[in-house]
């Protein structure tokens, strides 16, 4: 594992436990897309189903098992907790994830490494986790004015898939292992979607502004 | 990146 690699991971994770303490301290989930929190769910329980099959490191096996039950986790809080869920912004949270969903699972029955139950799923995680941010963006476009927290967890899921794509630099030049090509193309188009937030999102840190996102 | 290798990044 390159050091890129593992700045992935960290930011990554960090980007889970800043929303984990947002709706912990906050008791409020306002400004969090539960549609890009249930893509996510379900991209993380789709691609770890090799959990029970392969062991690749310790390491692997606790980063999948906490991404899976955080995940889980913040879907069961912003629908069934008693006072989160109150603060969620029902209205304003209107994409259509469910194409998402469709589309996706078509493109890797189509596009896939091997059609296998497990090459299947994995490819349908990558895709989806692609354009899982896509409801979540929407939402803060349209709500204008987004928290601080909120901010910095969307910025830290970017620049988490922004290792990713200097990691996989690292390991075709100097490891000489090319990453799939399904995770590298799929990689840029889930990073090129931040591209408009990283603009506002910088110039906010630059202005020392609130971070507001142009309808 | 041949088939059936392991998918070691998460």
């Amino acid at each position: 594992m390159n050091i890129f690699r593992l700045a992935g991971d960290m930011t990554h994770l960090i980007s889970v436990l800043v929303l984990l303490l947002k709706i912990y301290a906050t008791k409020s989930c306002s400004g969090i897309s539960l549609k890009t929190q249930e893509l996510y769910a379900m991209v993380f329980v789709a691609r770890y189903l090799d959990l029970f099959t392969d062991y690749i490191s310790f390491y692997n096996t606790v980063m999948k098992i906490v991404f899976i039950l955080s995940s889980l986790a913040i879907v069961w809080c912003m629908r069934m907790h008693r006072v989160v869920k109150r603060s969620y912004d029902k209205e304003l949270d209107t994409f259509r994830h469910n194409i998402l969903i469709v589309v996706c699972f078509g493109v890797a029955v189509i596009i896939n490494e091997k059609f296998t139950l497990r090459e299947v799923f994995w490819a349908f995680s990558i895709y989806l986790e692609a354009v899982a941010i896509l409801p979540q963006l929407v939402l803060l476009q349209r709500s204008g004015n987004v928290d601080n927290l909120t901010g910095q967890y969307v910025f830290l899921l970017g620049g988490y898939r922004a290792f990713y794509i200097l990691n996989w630099i690292y390991r075709y030049f100097v490891e000489q292992r090319f990453s799939r090509w399904i995770s590298a193309i799929s990689g840029l188009i889930q990073t090129a979607l931040y591209a408009d937030f990283f603009y506002y999102y910088f110039l906010s840190w630059k202005n020392n502004a609130k971070l507001h996102l142009p309808a | 990146s041949s088939q059936g290798e392991l998918h070691d990044e998460l």
